[in-house]
């Protein structure tokens, strides 16, 4: 259960103030399988990092599971993240000069997990995604999509209760999103909440519902194109 | 006037051989638009970085306007790029701490340009694909598909002979993705040849001509679906 209460968020550059967040108002049930749509720059990843706990508001509040996060220090809000939340990032952030198959045991050892049973599941994870026969590649030795992929998997590999992702089909072929889409409905189908930021409507579509961005303001009826 | 010949291209991690391409023969006539289609990890990239003159293949040849490549040493290959070839890179390769009006004029530093003229047309080419108001950004002060736009505005500035576009519109919703495609098609009515990867079928529509890919292979009629 996330909630967005008047949540603004200004960066700024040292030579301009950009308001990616204007004053937005969202709550996501538990359970729920939300699509965020919006064009380029409209402030959609601002909000995702915001959700994630990995960035902070300028102003407003952002309330997790009842919890006001900012009355979270950075230690515990570390502590959240790792254990509840799983995070698709759409530039990937993968480990260089770390094996695929490294990449996404890494959570699993953040919970503790021992480590012969952390490279199982991390191996199943990468077979599900169609990647296991890349599991000792390292970031560079693998394709654009590839990449992608291995970043899906570190996401689902810890079963998060909330899924957070950020455009995970932008650089694979439709028959490889549609099955990670698939792969979505699975793990929501267990009780799990998704949010995922997507430019793709027919992704979109897999959603329960879908919210509409546009300029760091959410479309009050939900009926502004991307 | 492109021509791939018999061209291979095995990667070898030291621990395995990948055979990225395999015994690909390719022409695209000057001034052609070719679309590139096919699975994730399908060969793509490989065979624009081959085209590009940013990688050599491990057999077969590779001929540029009539000049084997092979007989072109790195100084060579480095100054026919400049010169010829735009390339919108599928993970975009920013100079990092480098503004986005930087990263655009540089290509043309390298074709000698002074610089007040080449930091005008870095500003008209980014004021074209939307960017006007984010010259002095930073990558990590843009955007995933503002970054996008950048790389696309980077290839574009040199009005180059060949434009190679690596999924282009991964990162953009279909508003943006239609005006870069919009750019592309300008270019290419100027009598340019254009080969684009992608995989949007939409986007694909937009070529005179697509060739499937798969598993290192051209598919010979053309029929295999991504
Ligand atoms: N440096 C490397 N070492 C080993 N294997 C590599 C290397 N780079 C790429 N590969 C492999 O070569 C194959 C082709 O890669 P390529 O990047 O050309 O695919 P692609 O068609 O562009 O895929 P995508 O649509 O996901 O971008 C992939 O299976 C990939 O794992
Ligand atoms: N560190 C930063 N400093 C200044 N401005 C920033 C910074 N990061 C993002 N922005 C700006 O904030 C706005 C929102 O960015 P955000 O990444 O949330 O957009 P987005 O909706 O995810 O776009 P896309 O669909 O292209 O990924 C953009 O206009 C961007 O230029
Ligand atoms: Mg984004
Ligand atoms: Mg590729």
């Amino acid at each position: 259960i996330l909630q967005l209460e008047r949540v603004s968020r200004i960066y700024d550059t040292g030579k301009v103030l950009v308001p990616a967040l204007q004053d937005v108002d969202l709550t996501v049930d538990r359970g729920e399988f939300l699509a965020i749509v919006g064009p380029s720059g409209s402030g959609k990843s601002t909000m995702m990092h915001i959700l994630g706990c990995l960035d902070r508001p300028t102003s407003g509040r952002y309330v997790l599971d009842g919890t006001p996060v900012e009355e979270l220090d950075d230690d515990a809000l570390a502590a959240v993240r790792s254990r509840s939340i799983g995070f698709i990032f759409q530039s990937y952030n993968l480990l260089p000069r770390t094996s695929a198959l490294e990449n996404v045991a890494t959570p699993l050892a953040y919970q503790g997990v021992p480590r012969r049973e952390r490279l199982e599941r991390a191996r199943a994870a990468l077979t599900l995604l169609g990647l296991g026969d890349r599991l000792d590649h390292e970031p560079t030795e693998l394709s654009g999509g590839q990449q992608q992929r291995v970043g899906i998997a570190r996401a689902l590999v810890t079963e998060p209760a909330v899924l957070l992702a950020d455009e995970p089909t932008g650089n694979l072929d439709s028959h490889a999103g549609a099955e990670v889409i698939e792969l979505f409905r699975q793990l929501h189908a267990t009780g799990r909440t998704i949010v995922l930021i997507t430019h793709d409507l027919e992704v979109a579509e897999a959603a329960d519902r879908q919210v509409h961005i546009r300029d760091g303001r959410i479309a009050p009826d939900g009926r502004i194109a991307a």
